[in-house]
């Protein structure tokens, strides 16, 4: 790369906030095929077409206060020996909120309550593992009409006051408590069934470019004479 | 005191050659985005093509600048241009994309379809 080009590119996000915002989105290459399947897609595409219509167009009836949803993935997961009818799971999430243009109105973590295996099933339920006694939960708005087995936990209090950093990056450390339902044996699948996808971070930002700076095209030639050129800027971007 | 009135270009019907919006539709993979753009995969943001009138009509909303601006163009100097046509009301856009986290994202993006047109 020239260093002319990684000047302009490092001025995109200031004179073309959207070009800068789907540039900081974007990922570098392209997804890992697996990342375009599976439970979470499916749960994101449902959340999609219950708030859009398939032009994209938002329907007029908003299910949820918040024009953006990110759904994250655990960054890390233990297993712990089982004890007794209880298998258990601690996941943890990676936050590194951008505060400067996002304003979470809710989270929750979403699961399934039944997992079925060949030979049993696990009856779970999700909560925060922190240390604190007293752990505030609920406190968000609706979210959306979730797919059929699937439920979630509010803990946007929790999150806003325990864990929402004001800056860099925080990990939160949710623990999957799964109760075995009939005196049969689980066998080893317990940890396969409850790696796949089967628990996620789910959060409602309001999103705006409102607090981004803009800058005039006039302040671009005075810092840059001779290359104001933006559509040049904006093909060398794509 | 109002010049002569300046006739359509010949062959072209006043609707066709008038202001107004005008559908077109993008797929996200004819932008190079479809690696990470999962829905939708068309896009439709639409544009506003053809001439001003000399007589901007309230359903145009435009504002007395363009108005001005006109009567410019026909009274005091030719070279000063009728106004432009351009895009009034937009609409937004729902998105879901991958992030490059991994992370799946569901996101509005305010102003992405040209919903009607002005002169100004």
């Amino acid at each position: 790369v020239h260093a002319q080009d990684a000047v302009a590119l490092a001025q995109v996000p200031t004179l073309l906030p959207l070009l800068g915002a789907l540039l900081q989105e974007a990922p570098r290459k392209s997804p890992r095929r697996r990342l375009t399947r599976g439970r979470p897609l499916q749960y994101m595409l449902e959340l999609y077409r219950q708030n859009a219509d398939p032009h994209g167009r938002p329907r007029e009836k908003r299910i949820f206060s918040a024009n953006a949803v990110r759904l994250v993935r655990p960054a890390g997961r233990r297993a712990l020996p089982p004890r007794g009818p209880w298998y258990v799971q601690t996941l943890d999430f990676l936050l590194e909120p951008n505060r400067d243009v996002e304003q979470l109105v809710r989270a929750a973590v979403v699961y399934r309550p039944h997992l079925h295996l060949s030979r049993s099933h696990l009856s779970c339920h999700v909560e925060p593992w922190a240390h604190k006694s007293a752990i505030l939960l609920g406190g968000g708005s609706l979210g959306f009409a979730l797919p059929e087995a699937w439920a979630e936990r509010d803990l946007t209090n929790y999150i806003q006051q325990q864990v929402w950093p004001p800056k860099g990056k925080r990990v939160l450390h949710i623990q999957v408590r799964c109760q075995q339902q009939e005196r049969t044996e689980v066998g080893l699948g317990w940890r396969q069934a409850l790696a796949t996808d089967t628990t996620f971070l789910v959060l409602y930002f309001n999103n705006t470019f409102k607090n981004v700076p803009q800058t005039g095209l006039q302040e671009l030639v005075l810092r840059n004479p001779g290359g104001a050129d933006l559509f040049s800027l904006a093909r060398r971007v794509r | 005191q109002v010049g002569p009135v300046r006739s359509e270009a010949p062959g072209q019907s006043l609707e066709q050659t008038q202001c107004s919006l005008h559908p077109f539709q993008v797929s996200f993979h004819q932008l190079g985005w479809e690696n990470w753009i999962i829905a939708p995969h068309l896009y439709s943001p639409n544009y506003c093509k053809g001439a001003c009138p000399r007589v901007l009509h309230s359903g145009l909303h435009s504002p007395n600048h363009a108005i001005i601006q006109n009567l410019i163009n026909e009274l005091v100097d030719g070279s000063i241009p009728r106004p432009s046509c351009v895009p009034y009301k937009y609409t937004p856009i729902s998105v879901l994309l991958i992030e490059a986290s991994g992370s799946i994202l569901y996101k509005e993006y305010e102003d992405m379809i040209a919903q009607s047109c002005t002169c100004r």
